[in-house]
C-alpha cells in the first residue's frame, strides 16, 4: 500500500555536496529511491533526484552534517526515520541523534573501547544504526533506546526519547501520526490529497508539517482530537476515535507569567479581559458554550479563568462573562516591552514600505516583501532553521541580508528566499519586474483590431514562464541544437515525451516548457555532454494582454 | 470596501461596475473576457431585461469623467441554473483592452485554495466611514477553509460547498454592499486569479464573521458553456 516515497520528506529546490554519494540513472523518482534502498541496503538515507537530467544520487549519510545548496530543479528527499525525534515502540528504530542519557550524561562511542568496553559494536551489528555515539536500542530492551556512558561508574542508561504518538495521542492530538483511518461512527476517511466528495483546503503540500498523509485522522487545525473528511457525502468531517497514551505527555517549556511573542506559554493568574470583562472559567459552558475545555485541550493549562492562548491567537484571551461579549484579549505585560520596542524602532522608517517590484535582476531590490511566488513565508537570513545555509551576512556584506526580506545575494535572475516551509528550501519572491508603460487613451480604432488582443498561442514570443509557448525556436540560449521530443538519442528520458505530456506541444525539437519551469522554456540538447539548456524566447511585447496582469502595480494593502 | 485602502487608479483593471440605465452604480463586476462580464446573480433582481444596465470599465473615481472609462451596453444575461449567486453578462460590443481593461484569468475547474492564501476584494461599495468613498478600494486577508468558517462561533453552517469565507478572524475590514458581484482575487504565478464573486456576509467587517463569496472554480463548466454556446 502507498508509494515507496511515503518513507521520506521531499525538499524541492535542494542539493547535497556529499563526496560519498553514488551516482546512477534513474527514470523517476520512485526508481531512484529503489536504487537507494537495494544499493545501500539498511544505510539509505537520503537520495537526489533531477527530473531533467534524470541523475539520481544516493546518500548512506547523515544528512544533517552534509552542506546543502539550493539548485532549481533539483529534489532532496530525506529518510524518514533519520529525520524522526521521537521513537516508535521499544525504539529499535529510532535513529535519531541524542546522546546523552535521562541523567544528562554523554554516551559513549559505540565503536570504542572506553571507558567501557561494549557488546554491542557496529562491527557486530551493522543494522542497528551504531553510529556515533547515538542512542540505540540494538537488543530490542524494552526500556531503550539507550547508550553506554561517559561515566565509568555507569556502564549504561536508557535516553529520554519522547514516543512517537502512533498507537495513541497525547494532548489534542496534533502530534498524532498513527493510522487510524475511520472516524468514530466508523466513515472511513477521504484522503487529504483528494477533493471527491468533499472540496477542501487542507492540502498536504500547502501544510507539510502536519502529516497530512493518506486518509490518516490527524489534527492539523486546533481541534480537540484528531479528525478527517469523510467519504460519505452527506458528512463533511468527523472526530476519530484516538485512545489516550497512557504515559505522561511530553514535559512542556516553563510557562511565563509575562507576555512574550504570542503568549502561547503565558500560565499567569490575569482574569480580566482589555475592556474590563471578568473571563468565564475554561470549564464552564455559560455564559457562552464553547469547545475550549480543559479535557479537550489537557496540555494548554486551562485552569480557573485565567487568560490564555491554546489556540495560537495573536494573545492570550478569554469567553468573558459578559453574555453579549463571547471573547475579548487580555492585557498581559510584557516581558521585555522595553527590548520589544528597541526592535521595532530599529527598522528605519524608510525600511518599512514596502518595494513592490524590482529591476533587472533585482540585486538592488531593499524592499520589505518576505512572501515567495507561492505564498510561502521567507526564512530569516540569520536563522539556519528550518534550511542550512551559507548566504549569510558575512558571505554577502553588501547584499542587504536584513530579516526574512526577499533579496537577491548571488546573481540569480530575481529576489528569492529560503523558505519557512522544511519541505522546499527555496523559492522566488512574489515580486514583479518594474514595468514603465507609457499611458495612452485607448484610440477608436484600435477596437476593430481585435485579432491584435487576444493569442491563446502566441508564436513567436512567451508569456509568464513560457508554459503556453508554441513558436517554433529550437536552440537553447547557447545555440545548441535541440534534441526531438520523442528521440531518446543522445540524451534517453522517461519525461517530457510527445507520450507523457500530450498537452505540452512537444512538437518536434522545439523549446518548450512541460514541467513549468520559473526560467522559462528549454529542451534536451543534441550535444551529448549538456543534457538540457533554457532557451532564450523573447517576452511578448506589450498591446497583447495576459488575463490577471495589471499594467499598473496594485498596492496589495491588507491593513484594518 | 470597509478599511483597506484607495487603490492605484487601474491596478485591478478588470473590476467594473455595474450600473442602471440612469448610471447609478449599485454591483461590481469582473471582465473575464472582451465580451463577457462575470457578477453576482442577485444583482440582476431588479430587471430581468438586459437593457436595465449599463457595464463601466476602465473606471477609477466613481463620478468623475475619466478618458479610460468605456461604457457598455449589455446583450444577454445567464443567471446560474441552479440559483448559486453567480451570473454572466454578454455585453453587446466587445471591451478594448489596453492599460486600463484587462480581463482576470479564471481559476482551474474544482481548483481549491490553500488554508490562509491571501486573496484581495475591490469595490466601490460602502465604507462605513472609513473613507475612499467613490473611487476604487482594495483590501486583502485571508481565506478560511470552510469548515473553520461553519463553526458555531463563525457562521454556523450557513456557508455552503460552493461558497467559500474570507476575512479577519477580528473583523476591521471587509467587502460591504454595493461591492457584490465584484472579485476576490487571489495571486497564482504573478498572475490574479478570481476565485470569489463577492455575495453576502452577516454586516460588514464584524469579529468572526467572514465575507462570503461564490466559489468560481465550481462553476468554471457552466461559463465555459455559456461562452461557447453564446
Amino acid at each position: 500500500q502507498g508509494s515507496i516515497l511515503d518513507g521520506y520528506v521531499k525538499t524541492e529546490g535542494a542539493w547535497l555536496l556529499n563526496p560519498k554519494k553514488q551516482t546512477y540513472r534513474a527514470n523517476s523518482h520512485e526508481e531512484c529511491a529503489e536504487r537507494c534502498e537495494t544499493e545501500n541496503k539498511f544505510t539509505c538515507r537520503a537520495f537526489l533526484f533531477t527530473s531533467k537530467d534524470q541523475q539520481c544520487l544516493t546518500l548512506a549519510e547523515n544528512t544533517k552534517t552534509s552542506v546543502i545548496f539550493r539548485r532549481t530543479n533539483a529534489v532532496l528527499y530525506e529518510k524518514r526515520i533519520y529525520l524522526l525525534k521521537c521513537k516508535e515502540g521499544k525504539g529499535v528504530n529510532y535513529r535519531g541523534t541524542e546522546a546523552k542519557t535521562r541523567e544528562g550524561v554523554q554516551c559513549q562511542n559505540w565503536a570504542v573501547n572506553t571507558p567501557h568496553k561494549p557488546n554491542y559494536t557496529p562491527e557486530k551489528y551493522p543494522n542497528a544504526g551504531l553510529e556515533e555515539n547515538y542512542c540505540r536500542n540494538p537488543d530490542h530492551d524494552p526500556k531503550g533506546p539507550w547508550c553506554y556512558t561517559m561515566d565509568p561508574a555507569t556502564r549504561f542508561d536508557y535516553c529520554n526519547i519522547p514516543e512517537c504518538e502512533v498507537e495513541c495521542m497525547h494532548c489534542s492530538g496534533e502530534n498524532y501520526r498513527g493510522v487510524v483511518a475511520t472516524t468514530v461512527s466508523g466513515l472511513v476517511c477521504q484522503h487529504w490529497n483528494s477533493q471527491q466528495p468533499h472540496s477542501h483546503g487542507y492540502l498536504p503540500e500547502n501544510l507539510p508539517e502536519k502529516d497530512l498523509k493518506m486518509n490518516y485522522c490527524r489534527n492539523p487545525d486546533g481541534e480537540p482530537r484528531p479528525w478527517c473528511f469523510t467519504t460519505n457525502p452527506n458528512k463533511l468531517w468527523e472526530y476519530c476515535d484516538i485512545p489516550r497514551c497512557t504515559t505522561p505527555p511530553p514535559t512542556p517549556a516553563p510557562g511565563r507569567h509575562c507576555l512574550s511573542g504570542s503568549g502561547q506559554d503565558y500560565r499567569g493568574t490575569i482574569s480580566v479581559t482589555e475592556s474590563g470583562n471578568t473571563c468565564q472559567h475554561w470549564s464552564s459552558q455559560s455564559p457562552h458554550r464553547h469547545t475550549h475545555t480543559p479535557e479537550n485541550y489537557p496540555c494548554k493549562s486551562l485552569e480557573e479563568n485565567y487568560c490564555r492562548n491554546p489556540n495560537s491567537e495573536k494573545m492570550p484571551w478569554c469567553y468573558t462573562t459578559d453574555r453579549s461579549t463571547r471573547w475579548e484579549y487580555c492585557l498581559i505585560p510584557s516581558c521585555d516591552g522595553t527590548e520589544q520596542e528597541a526592535v521595532a524602532a530599529d527598522v528605519p522608517e524608510q525600511a518599512q514600505i514596502a518595494e513592490e517590484c524590482y529591476e533587472g535582476n533585482g540585486m538592488t531590490y531593499r524592499g520589505t516583501a518576505s512572501f515567495t511566488i507561492s505564498g510561502k513565508k521567507c526564512q530569516a537570513w540569520n536563522s539556519m532553521s528550518p534550511h542550512r545555509h551559507n548566504k549569510t551576512v558575512l558571505q554577502y556584506p553588501n547584499a542587504d541580508l536584513r530579516q526574512n526580506y526577499c533579496r537577491n545575494p548571488d546573481e540569480d535572475s530575481r529576489p528569492w528566499c529560503f523558505t519557512t516551509d522544511p519541505h522546499v528550501r527555496w523559492e522566488y519572491c512574489n515580486l514583479r519586474k518594474c514595468s514603465y508603460v507609457q499611458v495612452t487613451s485607448p484610440k477608436p480604432t484600435q477596437e476593430a483590431n481585435l485579432g491584435e488582443i487576444t493569442l491563446q498561442f502566441p508564436r513567436n514570443c512567451m508569456y509568464g514562464n513560457g508554459k503556453n509557448y508554441r513558436g517554433t525556436i529550437a536552440k537553447t540560449g547557447r545555440g545548441r541544437t535541440c534534441q526531438e521530443w520523442s528521440s531518446q538519442i543522445p540524451h534517453s528520458h522517461s519525461a517530457f515525451t510527445p507520450l507523457t505530456d500530450p498537452r505540452a506541444g512537444l512538437v518536434r525539437n522545439y523549446c518548450r516548457n512541460p514541467d513549468g519551469d520559473m526560467n522559462g522554456p528549454w529542451c534536451y540538447t543534441t550535444d551529448p555532454r549538456i543534457p538540457w539548456e533554457y532557451c532564450d524566447i523573447p517576452k511578448c511585447s506589450s498591446g497583447r494582454y495576459e488575463c490577471g496582469k495589471a499594467k499598473f502595480t496594485p498596492k496589495l494593502c491588507s491593513q484594518r | 470596501i470597509v478599511a483597506g485602502c484607495i487603490s492605484h487608479p487601474h491596478s485591478w483593471p478588470w473590476q467594473i461596475s455595474l450600473r442602471t440605465s440612469y448610471r447609478m452604480h449599485f454591483c461590481g463586476g469582473t471582465l473575464i473576457d472582451p465580451w463577457w462580464v462575470l457578477t453576482a446573480a442577485h444583482c440582476l433582481e431588479r430587471s430581468s431585461w438586459p437593457s436595465a444596465y449599463k457595464v463601466y470599465l476602465g473606471l477609477h473615481n466613481e463620478s468623475a469623467s475619466e478618458a479610460s472609462v468605456q461604457t457598455r451596453d449589455v446583450e444577454k444575461l445567464f443567471k446560474e441554473p441552479h440559483r448559486a449567486d453567480i451570473a454572466l453578462l454578454k455585453l453587446r460590443r466587445p471591451a478594448i483592452i489596453n492599460n486600463h481593461v484587462i480581463p482576470v484569468c479564471l481559476p482551474k475547474e474544482n481548483d481549491v485554495l490553500g488554508g490562509k492564501k491571501v486573496c484581495y476584494v475591490t469595490g466601490w461599495g460602502e465604507t462605513r466611514g472609513t473613507g475612499g468613498d467613490g473611487v476604487l478600494k482594495e483590501t486583502g486577508f485571508p481565506v478560511i477553509e470552510n469548515k473553520i468558517c461553519n463553526r458555531p462561533e463563525f457562521l454556523n453552517g450557513r456557508v455552503k460547498k460552493h461558497e467559500l469565507c474570507a476575512g479577519n478572524i477580528h473583523g476591521g475590514t471587509d467587502s460591504c454592499q454595493g461591492d457584490s458581484g465584484g472579485p476576490l482575487v487571489c495571486m497564482h504565478e504573478e498572475k490574479f486569479v478570481q476565485h470569489g464573486v463577492t455575495s453576502w456576509g452577516l454586516g460588514c467587517a464584524q469579529p468572526m464573521k467572514p465575507g462570503v463569496y461564490v466559489r468560481v472554480s465550481h462553476y468554471i463548466p457552466w461559463i465555459k458553456r455559456i461562452m461557447e454556446n453564446n
